[in-house]
């Protein structure tokens, strides 16, 4: 459902449906330093889930998740209110992984630091399909693309 | 729970963060 809006005057290049499940904010650095590896933060994202701090199941609103060359939003179906809103330059990484619950749904992790890269934080979301979870780490990975080169 | 293909993507800016 990648739908580009090419009236020029929107931000947003891509917007797919997720469903959100759940965010771990404000992890101190040291902390963030062990969450490098992909399967760290897939771990850290299972228990903290066995712990009760991040839900098996999302909320059941479908939310827009837009990304584009300023980062990631996430907003309401009608885009009246924002929940999210991920500037570029503070994700530090995206991660999509089969959530293994066998309904083929993907799970989108997204890692993000402050300005200060003292703290991170975990923001999770539900895809619909793993082609879905791909096309987003696409669209993501062109909006860095396009932010390096334009800083050269 | 048994973990399939993990797509990542990186921000160049962090590297190795």
């Amino acid at each position: 459902s990648t739908k580009s809006l090419g009236n020029g005057t929107s931000e947003t290049c891509a917007e797919f449906r997720v469903k959100y499940v759940g965010a771990i904010e404000k992890l101190q650095f040291d902390m963030s330093r062990t969450l490098q590896e992909p399967l760290d933060l897939i771990n850290y994202i299972d228990a903290a889930q066995q712990d009760g701090k991040l839900p098996y199941v999302p909320r059941d609103e479908e939310m827009i998740l837009g990304v584009s060359k300023y980062g990631v939003k996430v907003a309401s179906p009608d885009q009246c209110d924002v929940l999210h809103r991920h500037s570029l330059y503070l994700i530090v990484r995206m991660l999509c992984y089969d959530d293994g619950l066998g309904a083929g749904k993907n799970l989108l992790a997204l890692k993000t630091t402050d300005a200060k890269q003292e703290a991170c934080s975990i923001w999770v979301y539900q895809c619909s399909s793993s082609e879905q979870a791909q096309s987003i780490c696409k669209v993501l990975s062109a909006s860095f693309d396009s932010a390096l080169t334009s800083v050269k | 729970i048994y973990k399939s293909a993990v797509t990542t993507v990186v921000n160049p800016k962090y590297e190795g963060k």
